[in-house]
Protein backbone atom coordinates (compact mmCIF):
# COMPACT_ATOMS: atom_id res chain seq x y z
CA UNK A 1 0.00 0.00 0.00
CA UNK A 2 2.71 2.13 1.11
CA UNK A 3 6.24 2.02 0.01
CA UNK A 4 9.06 4.42 1.07
CA UNK A 5 12.16 4.19 -1.05
CA UNK A 6 15.64 5.76 0.29
CA UNK A 7 13.50 8.70 1.51
CA UNK A 8 15.84 11.47 3.39
CA UNK A 9 14.95 14.96 4.43
CA UNK A 10 17.99 17.32 5.15
CA UNK A 11 17.25 20.92 6.51
CA UNK A 12 20.46 22.95 6.18
CA UNK A 13 19.42 25.86 8.82
CA UNK A 14 21.94 24.92 11.30
CA UNK A 15 26.05 24.68 11.47
CA UNK A 16 25.79 21.54 10.74
CA UNK A 17 22.86 20.03 8.09
CA UNK A 18 20.54 17.80 10.39
CA UNK A 19 19.21 14.73 8.20
CA UNK A 20 16.23 14.41 10.07
CA UNK A 21 14.69 11.36 8.27
CA UNK A 22 18.01 9.74 6.47
CA UNK A 23 17.93 7.30 3.95
CA UNK A 24 14.85 5.40 4.90
CA UNK A 25 12.75 2.49 3.19
CA UNK A 26 10.13 0.57 4.56
CA UNK A 27 6.76 -0.60 3.27
CA UNK A 28 3.34 -0.60 5.12
CA UNK A 29 0.33 -2.83 4.01
CA UNK A 30 -3.22 -2.12 4.15
CA UNK A 31 -4.47 -2.54 7.73
CA UNK A 32 -1.46 -2.06 9.56
CA UNK A 33 -1.54 -0.95 13.47
CA UNK A 34 2.09 0.06 13.51
CA UNK A 35 4.25 2.39 15.90
CA UNK A 36 7.13 4.23 14.96
CA UNK A 37 9.77 5.02 18.17
CA UNK A 38 12.36 6.46 18.88
CA UNK A 39 14.27 9.66 21.00
CA UNK A 40 13.19 12.61 20.73
CA UNK A 41 14.45 14.62 17.66
CA UNK A 42 14.95 11.20 16.01
CA UNK A 43 12.26 11.32 12.55
CA UNK A 44 9.12 10.34 13.65
CA UNK A 45 6.93 13.94 12.75
CA UNK A 46 9.14 14.25 9.62
CA UNK A 47 8.51 11.29 8.49
CA UNK A 48 4.56 11.18 9.18
CA UNK A 49 4.42 14.26 7.27
CA UNK A 50 6.25 13.13 4.79
CA UNK A 51 4.73 9.86 4.28
CA UNK A 52 1.36 12.45 4.72
CA UNK A 53 2.59 14.85 1.41
CA UNK A 54 2.94 17.77 4.50
CA UNK A 55 6.50 17.80 3.82
CA UNK A 56 8.76 17.36 0.88
CA UNK A 57 11.34 15.20 0.46
CA UNK A 58 15.07 15.70 -0.24
CA UNK A 59 15.24 12.98 -1.96
CA UNK A 60 13.58 9.44 -2.31
CA UNK A 61 10.40 8.22 -3.41
CA UNK A 62 7.03 7.95 -1.51
CA UNK A 63 4.48 5.10 -3.34
CA UNK A 64 0.69 5.43 -2.05
CA UNK A 65 -1.40 2.96 -3.91
CA UNK A 66 1.40 3.30 -6.58
CA UNK A 67 0.99 6.91 -7.18
CA UNK A 68 4.37 8.38 -6.68
CA UNK A 69 3.20 11.68 -3.93
CA UNK A 70 5.70 13.87 -5.15
CA UNK A 71 4.75 13.63 -8.66
CA UNK A 72 1.27 15.27 -8.00
CA UNK A 73 -0.17 18.79 -8.22
CA UNK A 74 -0.57 20.82 -5.37
CA UNK A 75 -3.88 20.61 -5.30
CA UNK A 76 -3.81 16.89 -6.16
CA UNK A 77 -2.08 16.62 -2.99
CA UNK A 78 -4.45 18.27 -1.14
CA UNK A 79 -7.33 16.24 -2.85
CA UNK A 80 -5.85 13.28 -2.28
CA UNK A 81 -5.31 13.95 1.62
CA UNK A 82 -8.99 14.84 1.86
CA UNK A 83 -9.99 11.67 0.71
CA UNK A 84 -7.26 9.08 2.06
CA UNK A 85 -5.32 10.31 4.53
CA UNK A 86 -6.34 11.42 8.66
CA UNK A 87 -3.98 13.08 10.00
CA UNK A 88 -3.15 13.61 13.83
CA UNK A 89 -0.78 16.84 14.71
CA UNK A 90 1.82 16.14 17.24
CA UNK A 91 0.39 19.78 18.58
CA UNK A 92 -3.08 19.09 17.27
CA UNK A 93 -3.45 21.80 15.00
CA UNK A 94 -7.34 22.91 15.71
CA UNK A 95 -9.31 25.43 14.62
CA UNK A 96 -9.48 27.99 17.61
CA UNK A 97 -12.66 29.63 16.52
CA UNK A 98 -14.40 26.30 15.63
CA UNK A 99 -16.37 24.64 18.54
CA UNK A 100 -14.70 21.09 19.22
CA UNK A 101 -18.02 19.35 16.80
CA UNK A 102 -17.44 21.89 13.84
CA UNK A 103 -14.04 21.04 14.32
CA UNK A 104 -14.59 17.48 13.66
CA UNK A 105 -17.38 18.29 10.70
CA UNK A 106 -14.92 20.58 8.90
CA UNK A 107 -13.33 17.82 6.83
CA UNK A 108 -16.67 15.64 6.16
CA UNK A 109 -17.80 19.38 5.19
CA UNK A 110 -14.91 19.63 2.73
CA UNK A 111 -15.93 16.15 1.60
CA UNK A 112 -19.36 16.61 0.85
CA UNK A 113 -21.32 14.59 3.80
CA UNK A 114 -24.51 15.52 4.22
CA UNK A 115 -25.26 17.65 7.50
CA UNK A 116 -27.48 14.93 9.19
CA UNK A 117 -24.45 12.38 8.54
CA UNK A 118 -21.91 14.97 9.39
CA UNK A 119 -23.67 15.59 12.97
CA UNK A 120 -24.05 12.17 13.56
CA UNK A 121 -20.82 10.89 12.82
CA UNK A 122 -19.05 14.00 14.72
CA UNK A 123 -21.24 13.29 18.13
CA UNK A 124 -20.15 9.39 17.68
CA UNK A 125 -16.78 10.27 17.75
CA UNK A 126 -16.85 12.66 20.13
CA UNK A 127 -18.71 10.68 22.58
CA UNK A 128 -16.42 7.56 22.02
CA UNK A 129 -13.44 9.53 22.96
CA UNK A 130 -15.05 10.46 25.49
CA UNK A 131 -15.69 13.92 24.95
CA UNK A 132 -19.99 14.30 25.64
CA UNK A 133 -21.51 17.15 27.24
CA UNK A 134 -18.20 19.33 25.41
CA UNK A 135 -19.45 19.29 21.62
CA UNK A 136 -20.23 23.05 21.79
CA UNK A 137 -17.23 24.10 24.04
CA UNK A 138 -13.95 25.58 21.66
CA UNK A 139 -10.68 24.64 21.93
CA UNK A 140 -9.50 27.23 24.45
CA UNK A 141 -12.21 26.12 27.17
CA UNK A 142 -10.52 22.28 26.89
CA UNK A 143 -7.72 21.32 28.77
CA UNK A 144 -4.91 19.68 26.85
CA UNK A 145 -5.49 16.08 26.31
CA UNK A 146 -9.47 16.88 25.92
CA UNK A 147 -7.91 18.75 22.68
CA UNK A 148 -5.80 15.97 21.81
CA UNK A 149 -9.03 13.69 21.67
CA UNK A 150 -11.11 16.28 19.12
CA UNK A 151 -7.53 16.37 16.94
CA UNK A 152 -8.38 12.32 17.04
CA UNK A 153 -11.96 12.43 16.54
CA UNK A 154 -11.74 15.12 13.32
CA UNK A 155 -8.70 12.62 12.23
CA UNK A 156 -11.60 9.45 12.11
CA UNK A 157 -14.47 11.38 11.06
CA UNK A 158 -13.32 11.20 7.51
CA UNK A 159 -13.06 7.65 7.57
CA UNK A 160 -9.82 7.63 5.44
CA UNK A 161 -7.61 4.61 4.18
CA UNK A 162 -5.32 5.81 6.67
CA UNK A 163 -4.52 7.69 9.72
CA UNK A 164 -1.00 9.24 10.21
CA UNK A 165 -1.27 9.88 14.27
CA UNK A 166 1.65 12.09 16.05
CA UNK A 167 1.99 11.36 19.53
CA UNK A 168 -1.68 10.64 19.96
CA UNK A 169 -1.82 9.88 23.76
CA UNK A 170 1.15 12.06 24.85
CA UNK A 171 -1.32 14.07 27.13
CA UNK A 172 -4.00 11.20 27.96
CA UNK A 173 -3.91 9.87 31.39
CA UNK A 174 -3.90 5.48 30.97
CA UNK A 175 -8.00 5.28 30.92
CA UNK A 176 -8.29 7.44 28.48
CA UNK A 177 -4.95 6.35 26.33
CA UNK A 178 -6.50 2.72 26.53
CA UNK A 179 -10.00 3.77 25.77
CA UNK A 180 -8.34 5.38 22.18
CA UNK A 181 -6.72 2.58 21.62
CA UNK A 182 -9.11 0.16 21.85
CA UNK A 183 -11.48 2.94 19.37
CA UNK A 184 -8.37 2.90 16.76
CA UNK A 185 -8.19 -0.92 17.12
CA UNK A 186 -11.94 -1.52 16.50
CA UNK A 187 -12.09 1.07 13.04
CA UNK A 188 -8.77 -0.40 12.30
CA UNK A 189 -10.52 -4.42 12.01
CA UNK A 190 -14.00 -3.18 11.01
CA UNK A 191 -13.05 -0.59 8.40
CA UNK A 192 -9.34 -2.30 7.52
CA UNK A 193 -8.11 1.75 8.13
CA UNK A 194 -4.30 1.22 7.97
CA UNK A 195 -3.16 3.15 11.31
CA UNK A 196 0.80 4.51 11.48
CA UNK A 197 1.43 6.61 14.75
CA UNK A 198 4.39 7.75 16.45
CA UNK A 199 4.36 7.49 20.31
CA UNK A 200 7.03 7.34 23.15
CA UNK A 201 4.19 5.96 24.99
CA UNK A 202 4.84 2.15 26.15
CA UNK A 203 0.98 1.39 26.71
CA UNK A 204 0.82 2.30 22.82
CA UNK A 205 3.90 0.07 22.16
CA UNK A 206 2.40 -2.71 23.75
CA UNK A 207 -1.15 -3.00 21.41
CA UNK A 208 0.93 -2.05 17.98
CA UNK A 209 1.37 -4.86 16.05
CA UNK A 210 4.29 -3.91 14.46
CA UNK A 211 7.27 -1.53 16.15
CA UNK A 212 9.46 0.59 13.97
CA UNK A 213 12.37 2.27 15.60
CA UNK A 214 14.13 4.76 14.51
CA UNK A 215 17.73 6.49 15.77
CA UNK A 216 19.31 9.83 14.18
CA UNK A 217 16.37 9.79 11.36
CA UNK A 218 17.35 6.00 10.13
CA UNK A 219 15.55 2.68 10.70
CA UNK A 220 17.21 0.78 13.41
CA UNK A 221 15.32 -1.79 14.18
CA UNK A 222 11.50 -3.02 12.44
CA UNK A 223 9.65 -5.67 14.61
CA UNK A 224 6.55 -7.33 13.91
CA UNK A 225 4.85 -9.52 16.47
CA UNK A 226 2.59 -12.99 15.54
CA UNK B 1 5.53 27.66 52.11
CA UNK B 2 2.32 27.21 50.10
CA UNK B 3 -1.08 27.01 51.84
CA UNK B 4 -4.21 26.72 49.05
CA UNK B 5 -7.74 26.79 51.25
CA UNK B 6 -10.86 25.49 50.01
CA UNK B 7 -9.78 26.58 46.54
CA UNK B 8 -12.83 26.56 43.75
CA UNK B 9 -12.48 27.51 39.78
CA UNK B 10 -16.10 27.18 38.35
CA UNK B 11 -16.35 27.68 34.36
CA UNK B 12 -20.47 28.96 33.42
CA UNK B 13 -20.13 28.57 29.38
CA UNK B 14 -21.24 25.64 29.11
CA UNK B 15 -24.88 24.34 30.12
CA UNK B 16 -23.83 22.30 33.08
CA UNK B 17 -21.41 24.37 35.21
CA UNK B 18 -17.73 22.84 35.01
CA UNK B 19 -15.73 23.16 38.48
CA UNK B 20 -12.24 22.67 37.57
CA UNK B 21 -10.96 23.10 40.63
CA UNK B 22 -13.18 22.21 43.15
CA UNK B 23 -12.82 22.72 47.05
CA UNK B 24 -9.25 21.76 47.39
CA UNK B 25 -6.99 22.55 50.19
CA UNK B 26 -3.48 21.89 50.09
CA UNK B 27 -0.37 22.14 51.78
CA UNK B 28 3.36 22.44 50.00
CA UNK B 29 6.42 22.78 52.31
CA UNK B 30 9.78 24.45 51.30
CA UNK B 31 11.84 21.80 48.98
CA UNK B 32 9.02 18.95 48.03
CA UNK B 33 8.78 16.82 44.89
CA UNK B 34 5.33 16.30 44.24
CA UNK B 35 3.86 15.06 41.25
CA UNK B 36 -0.22 15.96 40.77
CA UNK B 37 -1.76 13.62 38.75
CA UNK B 38 -5.38 12.55 37.84
CA UNK B 39 -7.70 11.86 34.09
CA UNK B 40 -7.40 14.08 31.80
CA UNK B 41 -10.00 17.12 32.65
CA UNK B 42 -9.49 16.75 36.16
CA UNK B 43 -8.26 20.26 36.91
CA UNK B 44 -4.35 19.89 37.24
CA UNK B 45 -3.67 22.33 34.67
CA UNK B 46 -5.97 24.77 35.95
CA UNK B 47 -4.38 24.38 40.10
CA UNK B 48 -1.04 24.79 38.72
CA UNK B 49 -2.63 28.17 36.71
CA UNK B 50 -3.80 29.64 39.79
CA UNK B 51 -1.13 28.66 42.15
CA UNK B 52 1.36 30.75 39.56
CA UNK B 53 -1.45 33.34 39.49
CA UNK B 54 -2.15 32.97 35.60
CA UNK B 55 -5.78 32.54 36.91
CA UNK B 56 -7.75 33.81 39.54
CA UNK B 57 -9.96 31.41 42.07
CA UNK B 58 -13.90 31.80 42.19
CA UNK B 59 -13.66 31.66 45.70
CA UNK B 60 -10.78 30.20 48.37
CA UNK B 61 -7.70 31.67 48.98
CA UNK B 62 -3.68 30.75 48.19
CA UNK B 63 -0.86 32.14 50.23
CA UNK B 64 2.55 32.36 49.50
CA UNK B 65 5.64 32.97 51.43
CA UNK B 66 2.38 34.47 53.64
CA UNK B 67 0.98 36.62 50.86
CA UNK B 68 -2.29 35.89 49.75
CA UNK B 69 -2.04 36.47 46.33
CA UNK B 70 -5.14 37.15 45.33
CA UNK B 71 -4.43 40.55 47.24
CA UNK B 72 -2.04 41.61 44.64
CA UNK B 73 -1.99 44.24 42.36
CA UNK B 74 -1.31 42.54 38.51
CA UNK B 75 2.03 44.72 38.50
CA UNK B 76 3.11 43.13 41.80
CA UNK B 77 2.00 39.48 40.87
CA UNK B 78 3.96 40.19 37.37
CA UNK B 79 7.10 41.02 39.63
CA UNK B 80 6.01 37.95 42.12
CA UNK B 81 6.22 35.38 39.40
CA UNK B 82 9.50 37.18 37.45
CA UNK B 83 11.25 36.73 41.17
CA UNK B 84 10.09 33.49 42.29
CA UNK B 85 8.07 31.14 40.10
CA UNK B 86 9.53 29.55 37.34
CA UNK B 87 6.34 27.95 34.92
CA UNK B 88 6.69 24.97 32.46
CA UNK B 89 3.37 25.26 30.23
CA UNK B 90 1.57 22.47 28.76
CA UNK B 91 1.86 23.92 25.38
CA UNK B 92 5.19 25.20 25.97
CA UNK B 93 4.69 28.74 25.27
CA UNK B 94 7.73 29.47 23.39
CA UNK B 95 8.36 32.60 21.72
CA UNK B 96 8.45 32.02 18.01
CA UNK B 97 10.94 34.61 16.66
CA UNK B 98 13.09 34.13 19.23
CA UNK B 99 16.38 31.07 19.69
CA UNK B 100 16.21 28.66 21.89
CA UNK B 101 18.88 30.59 23.66
CA UNK B 102 17.05 33.62 23.48
CA UNK B 103 14.06 32.28 24.83
CA UNK B 104 15.88 30.97 28.02
CA UNK B 105 17.75 34.20 28.69
CA UNK B 106 14.80 36.34 27.84
CA UNK B 107 13.54 36.04 31.62
CA UNK B 108 17.04 36.80 33.15
CA UNK B 109 17.20 39.57 30.88
CA UNK B 110 13.73 40.93 32.53
CA UNK B 111 15.50 40.10 36.08
CA UNK B 112 18.44 42.35 35.15
CA UNK B 113 21.21 39.84 35.02
CA UNK B 114 24.38 40.54 33.49
CA UNK B 115 24.77 39.34 29.95
CA UNK B 116 27.78 37.23 30.76
CA UNK B 117 25.97 35.28 33.69
CA UNK B 118 22.89 34.83 31.38
CA UNK B 119 24.76 33.36 28.16
CA UNK B 120 26.57 31.16 30.28
CA UNK B 121 23.45 30.03 32.96
CA UNK B 122 21.45 29.55 29.63
CA UNK B 123 24.09 27.42 27.27
CA UNK B 124 24.77 25.27 30.46
CA UNK B 125 20.55 24.34 30.93
CA UNK B 126 20.45 23.61 27.37
CA UNK B 127 23.30 21.39 27.54
CA UNK B 128 21.52 19.62 30.21
CA UNK B 129 18.25 19.02 28.91
CA UNK B 130 20.48 17.35 25.76
CA UNK B 131 19.94 20.60 23.04
CA UNK B 132 23.58 21.24 22.68
CA UNK B 133 24.28 22.20 19.20
CA UNK B 134 20.93 23.68 18.92
CA UNK B 135 21.38 27.24 20.83
CA UNK B 136 20.25 29.20 17.60
CA UNK B 137 17.70 27.14 16.39
CA UNK B 138 13.75 28.84 16.62
CA UNK B 139 10.89 26.78 18.22
CA UNK B 140 10.05 25.65 14.39
CA UNK B 141 12.98 24.03 13.47
CA UNK B 142 12.98 22.01 16.87
CA UNK B 143 10.88 19.11 17.27
CA UNK B 144 7.89 18.71 19.90
CA UNK B 145 10.40 17.16 22.51
CA UNK B 146 12.92 19.63 21.76
CA UNK B 147 10.71 22.42 22.28
CA UNK B 148 9.54 20.71 25.55
CA UNK B 149 13.09 20.26 26.91
CA UNK B 150 13.44 24.58 26.06
CA UNK B 151 10.75 25.39 27.95
CA UNK B 152 11.99 23.17 30.80
CA UNK B 153 15.70 24.85 31.00
CA UNK B 154 13.76 28.51 30.24
CA UNK B 155 11.73 27.94 33.43
CA UNK B 156 15.06 26.83 35.56
CA UNK B 157 17.01 29.82 34.00
CA UNK B 158 15.46 32.22 36.42
CA UNK B 159 16.72 29.88 39.75
CA UNK B 160 12.70 29.91 40.80
CA UNK B 161 11.89 29.43 44.32
CA UNK B 162 9.10 26.99 42.51
CA UNK B 163 8.95 25.84 39.52
CA UNK B 164 5.40 25.23 38.32
CA UNK B 165 5.65 22.29 35.46
CA UNK B 166 2.80 20.66 33.57
CA UNK B 167 3.57 17.35 32.21
CA UNK B 168 6.86 18.39 31.34
CA UNK B 169 7.64 14.84 29.76
CA UNK B 170 4.59 14.60 27.65
CA UNK B 171 6.91 14.31 24.61
CA UNK B 172 9.98 12.56 25.95
CA UNK B 173 11.15 8.77 25.06
CA UNK B 174 12.53 7.66 28.50
CA UNK B 175 16.15 8.60 28.26
CA UNK B 176 15.45 12.28 27.56
CA UNK B 177 12.90 12.12 30.85
CA UNK B 178 14.92 10.55 33.44
CA UNK B 179 17.69 13.20 32.11
CA UNK B 180 15.44 15.82 33.14
CA UNK B 181 14.28 14.02 36.21
CA UNK B 182 17.51 14.08 37.15
CA UNK B 183 18.22 17.37 36.44
CA UNK B 184 15.20 18.58 38.92
CA UNK B 185 16.50 16.45 41.68
CA UNK B 186 19.88 18.05 41.54
CA UNK B 187 18.11 21.60 41.44
CA UNK B 188 16.07 20.39 43.72
CA UNK B 189 18.69 19.22 46.46
CA UNK B 190 20.94 21.89 45.68
CA UNK B 191 19.02 24.94 45.53
CA UNK B 192 16.16 23.62 47.57
CA UNK B 193 13.64 24.54 44.36
CA UNK B 194 10.28 23.37 45.34
CA UNK B 195 8.82 21.22 42.25
CA UNK B 196 5.24 20.99 41.41
CA UNK B 197 4.53 18.76 38.60
CA UNK B 198 1.61 17.50 36.74
CA UNK B 199 1.93 14.41 34.91
CA UNK B 200 0.47 11.27 33.18
CA UNK B 201 3.72 9.79 33.42
CA UNK B 202 4.31 6.51 35.30
CA UNK B 203 8.21 7.37 35.18
CA UNK B 204 7.97 10.85 36.43
CA UNK B 205 5.26 9.21 39.32
CA UNK B 206 7.98 6.90 40.34
CA UNK B 207 10.80 9.54 41.31
CA UNK B 208 7.98 12.23 42.75
CA UNK B 209 8.13 12.28 46.64
CA UNK B 210 4.26 12.93 46.70
CA UNK B 211 1.04 12.15 44.11
CA UNK B 212 -1.98 14.15 45.37
CA UNK B 213 -4.46 12.35 42.78
CA UNK B 214 -7.35 14.68 41.29
CA UNK B 215 -10.73 13.99 40.29
CA UNK B 216 -13.12 15.82 39.00
CA UNK B 217 -11.62 18.85 40.43
CA UNK B 218 -11.51 17.09 44.18
CA UNK B 219 -7.98 15.73 45.79
CA UNK B 220 -9.04 12.26 45.77
CA UNK B 221 -5.62 11.73 47.39
CA UNK B 222 -2.68 12.66 48.74
CA UNK B 223 0.41 9.96 49.67
CA UNK B 224 3.39 11.19 50.82
CA UNK B 225 6.35 8.28 49.81
CA UNK B 226 8.51 7.76 53.07
N1 LIG C 1 -12.63 28.30 29.69
C1 LIG C 1 -13.19 27.14 30.07
N2 LIG C 1 -14.53 26.97 29.95
C2 LIG C 1 -15.11 25.80 30.32
N3 LIG C 1 -14.46 24.74 30.82
C3 LIG C 1 -13.11 24.86 30.96
C4 LIG C 1 -12.41 26.04 30.59
N4 LIG C 1 -11.08 25.84 30.82
C5 LIG C 1 -10.95 24.58 31.30
N5 LIG C 1 -12.17 24.00 31.39
C6 LIG C 1 -12.50 22.65 31.88
O1 LIG C 1 -11.97 22.49 33.19
C7 LIG C 1 -11.64 21.10 33.39
C8 LIG C 1 -10.21 21.00 33.91
O2 LIG C 1 -9.32 21.41 32.91
P1 LIG C 1 -7.75 21.26 33.09
O3 LIG C 1 -7.12 21.86 31.88
O4 LIG C 1 -7.33 21.82 34.41
O5 LIG C 1 -7.57 19.67 33.12
P2 LIG C 1 -6.24 18.79 33.16
O6 LIG C 1 -6.31 17.94 34.37
O7 LIG C 1 -5.05 19.68 33.02
O8 LIG C 1 -6.40 17.87 31.88
P3 LIG C 1 -5.29 17.25 30.87
O9 LIG C 1 -4.67 16.11 31.59
O10 LIG C 1 -6.13 16.83 29.70
O11 LIG C 1 -4.32 18.34 30.53
C9 LIG C 1 -11.82 20.41 32.04
O12 LIG C 1 -13.04 19.70 32.03
C10 LIG C 1 -11.85 21.56 31.06
O13 LIG C 1 -12.61 21.28 29.91
N1 LIG D 1 13.16 23.43 10.01
C1 LIG D 1 14.11 22.69 10.61
N2 LIG D 1 15.40 23.11 10.60
C2 LIG D 1 16.36 22.38 11.22
N3 LIG D 1 16.16 21.22 11.84
C3 LIG D 1 14.88 20.76 11.90
C4 LIG D 1 13.80 21.46 11.30
N4 LIG D 1 12.66 20.76 11.53
C5 LIG D 1 13.01 19.67 12.25
N5 LIG D 1 14.35 19.67 12.47
C6 LIG D 1 15.13 18.66 13.18
O1 LIG D 1 14.91 17.38 12.60
C7 LIG D 1 15.04 16.38 13.64
C8 LIG D 1 13.83 15.47 13.64
O2 LIG D 1 12.71 16.21 14.06
P1 LIG D 1 11.32 15.49 14.31
O3 LIG D 1 10.34 16.58 14.67
O4 LIG D 1 10.97 14.63 13.17
O5 LIG D 1 11.65 14.57 15.58
P2 LIG D 1 10.69 13.66 16.46
O6 LIG D 1 11.22 12.27 16.40
O7 LIG D 1 9.26 13.87 16.05
O8 LIG D 1 10.91 14.21 17.93
P3 LIG D 1 9.90 14.35 19.19
O9 LIG D 1 9.80 12.97 19.76
O10 LIG D 1 10.64 15.29 20.08
O11 LIG D 1 8.61 14.88 18.69
C9 LIG D 1 15.22 17.14 14.96
O12 LIG D 1 16.59 17.15 15.33
C10 LIG D 1 14.73 18.53 14.63
O13 LIG D 1 15.36 19.52 15.41
MG1 LIG E 1 7.62 14.73 16.97
MG1 LIG F 1 -3.63 19.90 31.51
Amino acid sequence: LIKISNLTKTYNSTAVPVHAVNNVSLSFEKSEFAAIVGPSGSGKTTLLNLIGGLDTPTSGKIIIDQTDIATLSESAMIDYRLHHIGFVFQAYNLIPVLTARENVEFIMLLQGISKQERRERAEELLTSVGLEGRFDSRPSQLSGGQQQRVAVARALASRPNFVLADEPTANLDSHSAEALLDLMEALNQKYEMTFIFSTHDSRVMKRAHRIITLVDGRVDKDETKK
